[in-house]
């Protein structure tokens, strides 16, 4: 869930 | 964060000075879509709520700023300080062409069903076309001022280093994002036909014209 919902990219 | 990472992100605000820079000292946005401009505007609002919810970084809170103000303040430029000189006869793509199949396919093709997983969604779609009205207007006129190229250069080649960036990923991460990485490959495509025009006439100090 997390590593979908934090995106880091721009 | 990679070196392609970094530089596509540079490139990306390059591409967004330069156009302002143009109009700025141009004191015109002539040969300038504004269509594109606001679904550009659109992409970054409906991408950049997160700005409310997560810190991820100060580099990433710092860029996300600068590239709405950026894009309203172009936005601002096309249809209010510099609207005499916007060239709407020639800007005429019809958005609902891209707004519907967008929105459609971010309603079917997701990570999950909530609405700022949706508005992000829609946002990569959007980006992937969003340029479109601004090429469809170059090949109604059949020129581009020089200016005008080498933003599109750097929009372009922005996409394409990200593309780097998530091939590295992959390899160094095991991290992949489907559906930015499809998007970012149609995205990169459109931009074909104009690199290979750029690289064969603007560089060489030629202006842009199609036949």
């Amino acid at each position: 869930e997390d590593e979908k919902t934090i995106k880091d990219e721009l | 964060m990679n070196v392609f990472r970094i530089l596509g992100d540079l490139s990306h605000l390059l591409a967004i000075l330069i156009l302002l820079a143009k109009m700025w000292r141009s004191k015109s946005c002539a040969g300038i879509s504004g269509k594109s401009q606001v679904l550009f505007a659109l992409v970054f609002s409906t991408r950049y709520l997160d700005l409310f919810f997560v810190f991820i970084s100060l580099y990433n809170l710092v860029m996300k700023v600068i590239y709405l103000l950026c894009s309203y303040i172009t936005i601002y430029m096309i249809y209010g300080k510099l609207r005499k000189t916007y060239d709407r006869e020639n800007d005429t793509f019809r958005l609902e062409f891209l707004l519907i199949p967008v929105i459609g396919l971010s309603f079917l093709e997701n990570y999950d069903f909530i609405p700022t997983e949706l508005l992000w969604t829609f946002s990569i779609y959007l980006e992937a076309v969003a340029i479109l009205p601004q090429l469809f207007m170059i090949s109604n006129t059949g020129e581009a001022e020089t200016i005008t190229t080498h933003y599109l250069f750097f929009l372009g080649l922005y996409r394409a280093l990200y593309l780097a960036n998530w091939i590295w990923r992959y390899h160094t991460e095991k991290f992949y994002d489907q559906i930015a990485i499809i998007s970012g490959v149609v995205q990169t495509i459109f931009y074909c036909d104009f690199f290979y025009l750029y690289i064969t006439k603007v560089l060489k100090g030629k202006k842009l014209s199609l036949p």
